[in-house]
């Protein structure tokens, strides 16, 4: 499978509901300091479900919620993945997360092709398409810093943890 | 536990020994632990030897052959573990002119049989890709998208 | 002790803030005490609004606005003791082309008054130096430098 | 008072004696990855007689001898400081710094214009033209990260030992 789209409803710079379509192939991104690149990187974890805040680089949840002129209480991301040739199942697949509630309490609420579905549901799709949010999927901005500073223990762990 | 660490370990200094060759244009990289027999509390080192004379330890490297030697790694684990997609922020930051261009010549090898999203600020990657995205925030507070496929009319 | 620490951090403050407003086109920043009234306790944080909205603190900017930041930072210090001569080591990493082009304008400018020396990959700070200094590695061992004034020949 | 120029003999990567001549005002210092540029930065420091390794990016002293396929056991920086129009003194400066020695003790020796010198004098020679060592007169490779990645505290310790 690969991803055709993402769709993106007052998360983070996003005020403006934007949907991004994707190639198979090499696609570059690109664009001034600060325009919102790594926000994008940000909304494709917290679709695909991350559970950790500090991985989209916030403090709550509730501070992915645009915090613009005017301020809502909620946001969304979809992603739309299409069977590329080699796939067996040859239909789409769409997941959306939204995230409701003011600052304090923030509920996160799962749609996997329209069905409400729990975040255990998202994680068996993902596993059965063979994508991995913990391992290098996903290269964030700093992690070559980070593998560069490790020390020999926490290299050994890292790949404790991959295997 | 143990086994499945030394296997992991094993194919990771393997894969991690031909891209590296294939980034740095012929330097050899080492993956090290500092004891075999006890794989579960042994410290795992990287010694590169970029320009082919004696290993130095990752920490004397100049700061893009440690990023470098870093992206071997990471590409190494990626090999293990495929996925369909992958997404690499400025990973190439560090680099200079010509190394940013291995990783990007690599980057559309590896984007035939797996989708690669790469944002980057060199202009010298732009032309290894098939499709372009350029994000820009006008009104100082929403993040505006333009698409453009590659040989279409530039849109930035 | 205090009140030396006092005095320079309100020093800091102000210069960082004239120096941030020059390096990101208009943008604020505050340098913050945790406990003013108790200073040799405190902690020092940092909140600057780039495109002056909201301010956001450090952690939640991008890239490459918390390094403009660290950069007013460290310019501030350097006005507050001033040095006769000053070297800089790849600090527009993180830049796009504009920002990076603002922090060429600025040394070039501090550069009548002190030697400055600064060490960069990107071609859009080339054109800010009075001289030039090239470094390369020929025999993958021994590093050989070449020097130009700005306006003879290219020796690259 | 300003750096004329800069002879580095046999040290890091410099196995050839190499004078690099500067001006006053803006020098950019270019060049491919790992050719050396971040050691010319080592081999102020070295001269200008900092005591760490670390700052240098050694284990130990003994490390910034080159080390190449002949070896021999010194290295040597010479630094030429000359006086600007706004200066009184109106002599040149040379500090010169060589390390002697195998792998393990090291020897450094300084000198003045020649004469032989201690590590205090140079000290006070570097005061009297403001030049400080530990404030942000150098910004190294990485710098930028170390003071993004600080804590409040950390910030607040790094102005007390500038104040
Ligand atoms: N909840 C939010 N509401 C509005 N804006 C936000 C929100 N969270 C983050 N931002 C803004 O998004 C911007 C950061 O975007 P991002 O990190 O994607 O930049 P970038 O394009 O990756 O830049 P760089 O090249 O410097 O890495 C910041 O200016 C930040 O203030
Ligand atoms: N004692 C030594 N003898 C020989 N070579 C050395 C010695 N110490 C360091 N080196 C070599 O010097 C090179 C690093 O140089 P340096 O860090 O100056 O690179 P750089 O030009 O700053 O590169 P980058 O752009 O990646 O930061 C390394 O390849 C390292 O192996
Ligand atoms: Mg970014
Ligand atoms: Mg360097």
């Amino acid at each position: 499978m690969y991803v055709e789209s993402l769709e993106i409803d007052n998360f983070k710079s996003f005020g403006v509901k934007t949907k991004i379509l994707f190639d198979q192939g090499f696609t570059v991104i690109s664009g001034p300091n600060g325009s919102g690149k790594s926000n994008i990187g940000d909304a494709f974890l917290f679709v695909l479900g991350t559970r950790s805040s500090k991985t989209v680089r916030a403090d709550r949840l509730g501070d992915l919620i645009h915090n613009g002129k005017t301020r809502r209480n909620s946001c969304s991301v979809s992603i739309k993945f299409s069977p590329s040739e080699k796939d067996q199942i040859k239909e789409k697949v769409e997941i959306t997360r939204i995230i409701e509630g003011v600052n304090g309490d923030v509920k996160s609420t799962y749609y996997l092709n329209g069905n409400r579905v729990r975040h255990n549901d998202i994680e068996e799709f993902l596993q059965s398409i063979g994508l991995l949010l913990d391992s290098y999927g996903f290269v964030l901005q700093g992690d070559i810093n980070r593998i560069i500073e490790m020390s020999g223990i926490e290299r050994r762990k890292l790949l404790e943890s991959i295997a | 536990k143990k086994n499945e660490l030394l296997t992991l370990f094993r194919k990771i200094r393997e894969n991690m020994k031909v891209i590296y060759r294939a980034l740095s244009g012929g330097g050899e990289v080492e993956l090290l632990m500092s004891d075999e027999s006890d794989p579960l509390n042994t410290e795992i080192h990287i010694r590169a030897s970029p320009k082919g004379n004696a290993f130095t330890k990752l920490s004397a490297l100049s700061g893009g052959e440690k990023s470098l030697t870093a992206m071997a790694f990471i590409m190494a684990v990626q090999n293990i573990k495929p996925s369909p997609f992958y997404y690499l922020d400025e990973v190439d930051m560090f680099l200079d002119g010509s190394n940013a261009e291995r990783i990007g010549s690599m980057l559309k090898a590896n984007s035939s049989y797996a989708q690669v999203m790469m944002i980057s600020l060199k202009k010298a990657l732009l032309k290894y890709a098939d499709s372009l995205i350029g994000v820009t925030m006008v009104d100082g507070e929403n993040t505006q998208v333009f698409q453009k496929k590659v040989g279409e009319a530039d849109p930035f």
